[in-house]
């Protein structure tokens, strides 16, 4: 049985992408079959596993616009992970689709086709647009990843009126699992009282544990690896497995 | 003589917005006229200003769209500048506008009926798309902020792709000033080493000073006010001050 989870908040850089390739990782290392998907046309999560968009001739783009099969375009990874890629290309679906009717499920029929994953990430691009739909009408359920900061805290309310209407009109059963604290400093007042607002504001659970703050995220994709390859025993690699343990308790009660 | 700035980068949260606000806060408080336009439909910049944009009637998407006169909806700040606001609808901007002929000109005309300004700053959404490609048409120079970081790295070469487009067909007289370190970290060798990479690699201007890191920055829009108006004296608001001056001095040699 395959669960899939789009990570999504239209915030920039918020550790959306990290947080997919550091969580399907782990997942991976403790021995799942994962596949991530990458739906933004810059391509980040594609070359932090150490993929080159440029080199690429077929895309999530084509599988989304053209109707190819998601196998023939989905790539290995060293990071023990599958992926189903994204280029540059991808910039133009939002227009290619935008008139189309159904555009929203052109992502769940390519997912449905597949079989033999136990898990399915999706990493959204920084907008609300018709790729985030397309994610969150695929998906099992939705995790927001938050930086605790007062600019991040004003997405959340927008992402959720989305989620309400994706409930309604194209995936009744999507579960919004909750809030995952990345970059998190939980020395500053102002992350606790940000993550506690959001929490309580909008009454959501908070996954556990948070993501610390470390440089060393940053130089994971300059290897073009997850940081569970390059810092596999320091902290952040330590957190985003509990994530991962989470996540699976989390799926278990669905 | 009025001065059009874009700040864009389509990787989220390199600090754009909190780049306009600061920059255009300092420049005002040296006397100049100021007007800051916020394009992003998640309106952040608007809301770091103490405007709610729930509250917002009119918005830079009527103006764009409806033709409305942006007169009519520039509203005035606590921080000594004026805004042209962003609300939700601007979401349907980059929809309403995709078959208008002439589409990247709409901010453009809109800011050549403004006079009176000594500075005009542009907030770009993360993104290559209508919206950014309409502040890059209007505007006479194009900083990008970056954060020194391996992912940031990818999107600047994309991003002069873009401006590559801009100055052969709707703006030939677009100058790329530079690029801006924002959050910097010069005690890590990965933001120094990424710096010179870039700089290097796409022969761009580092502009001076850097902008530290500093948790100051995230705690200002909870009072809707900038840096320069929360920590006057902190060294977060002292280096956009440096920035304003830096910026002051390279529009006298255009
Ligand atoms: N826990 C962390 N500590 C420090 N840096 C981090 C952490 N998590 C991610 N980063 C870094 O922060 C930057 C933003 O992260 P990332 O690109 O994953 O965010 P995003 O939400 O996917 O951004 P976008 O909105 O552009 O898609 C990257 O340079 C990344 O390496
Ligand atoms: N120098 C800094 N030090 C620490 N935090 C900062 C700094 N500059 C900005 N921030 C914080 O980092 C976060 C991202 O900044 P900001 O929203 O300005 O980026 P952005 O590029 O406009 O994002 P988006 O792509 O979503 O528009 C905000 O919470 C902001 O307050
Ligand atoms: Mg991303
Ligand atoms: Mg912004």
């Amino acid at each position: 049985m395959t669960t899939t989870v789009a990570i999504a908040n239209q915030k920039g850089g918020v550790a959306k992408t990290t947080t997919v390739a550091s969580v399907g990782a782990a997942l991976a290392e403790s021995g799942s079959r994962v596949l991530l998907v990458d739906l933004d046309p810059q391509a980040c999560l594609t070359f932090s596993l150490g993929i080159d968009p440029e080199d690429l001739e077929l895309s999530v783009h084509h599988v989304l616009t053209k109707g190819l099969d998601s196998a023939e375009v989905i790539v290995e990874t060293d990071d023990g992970v599958d992926l189903l890629p994204a280029t540059i290309e991808l910039a133009r679906a939002e227009a290619d689709l935008l008139t189309r009717t159904g555009r929203e499920f052109v992502l769940r029929s390519a997912l449905d086709d597949l079989a033999g994953y136990d898990w399915i990430l999706l990493d959204c691009p920084p907008s609300l647009g018709v790729l985030t739909v397309a994610a969150l009408t695929a998906a099992d359920a939705v995790i927001i990843p938050l930086q605790c900061e007062t600019l991040s805290h004003r997405g959340v309310g927008q992402l959720l009126d989305t989620v309400h209407d994706v409930r309604r009109f194209t995936n009744k059963g999507l579960q919004v699992w909750g809030v995952l604290p990345t970059m998190y400093d939980g020395r500053t007042t102002h992350a606790r009282a940000v993550l506690d607002d959001i929490a309580q504001t909008y009454e959501l659970d908070v996954v556990q544990p948070p993501i610390p703050k470390t440089i060393r995220f940053a130089e994971a994709p300059a290897v073009g690896r997850s940081i569970l390859a390059t810092s596999r025993r320091h902290r952040g690699a330590e957190a985003y497995r509990g994530v991962a343990g989470w996540l699976t308790e989390r799926a278990a009660h669905v």
